[in-house]
């Protein structure tokens, strides 16, 4: 299968995500 | 990014489970027990509640590791999944603990959960040791002997760390480190 990668950019948006 | 909105109701999920451990050295017990696991985890959202409210590794006693693993991996050479491998190994001077230590076991950790290496299936995990003389980071695979898979993961390390090309860092394998009788050469790879 696909492998799930994320960005360092998109991980640090989701730190204080609700 | 674009003009994307988010979905909070549904969590990202990582590719792998992951485990963060914590060790403090107590001489009543044994090595072993005195690695604890602290939470295990598999979507994005999971990981920062889990970081957002755990000290810094700047902050931790001396003598004391975090570690995160894939789950399953105990972070110890003598785990099946470590025993044939070894670590890239970052040594820190002591003023970088204020500069640069939460930035790169951070950074280190988002390459883990985001699979930023081409070999992540090499990547165990990685081990932040607080001690006096100087901190140290390794990030752990688990055979030795794939070189071209270490040596992307080293490259890749170095650049997403922001690690200067005039530092050279070194990939130890488990079982010289366990075998060491003297200052024989150290490093199996380096970048």
């Amino acid at each position: 299968g696909t492998k799930i990668v994320y960005e360092r950019n998109f991980l640090l948006n989701l730190r204080n995500s609700p | 990014n674009e003009n994307v909105s988010m979905d909070y109701s549904i969590k990202h999920p990582l590719q792998n489970c992951w485990t963060l451990w914590y060790f403090e050295n107590d001489r009543n017990q044994s090595w072993e027990k005195n690695q604890r696991e602290i939470a295990s985890f598999d979507t994005v959202e999971d990981f920062w509640s889990l970081y957002n409210h755990i000290k810094p590794a700047s902050e931790l006693k001396q003598g004391t590791d975090y570690s995160l693993f894939k789950k399953g991996i105990r972070p110890m050479w003598e785990d099946a999944a470590n025993k044939k491998g070894g670590r890239w190994l970052i040594s820190l001077e002591k003023k970088q603990r204020t500069n640069d230590l939460d930035r790169y076991w951070l950074d280190i950790i988002l390459c883990l959960i985001g699979e930023a290496f081409e070999n992540s299936d090499e990547v165990c995990g990685a081990v932040v040791n607080i001690r006096y003389k100087g901190d140290k980071i390794g990030v752990w695979t688990g055979d030795a002997s794939k070189g071209a898979a270490v040596l992307e993961i080293g490259r890749k390390l170095k650049e997403r760390l922001h690690i200067s090309n005039r530092i050279t860092i070194g990939y130890e394998v488990h079982k010289d480190t366990m075998d060491k009788t003297g200052s024989s050469s150290k490093y199996s790879y380096s970048v």
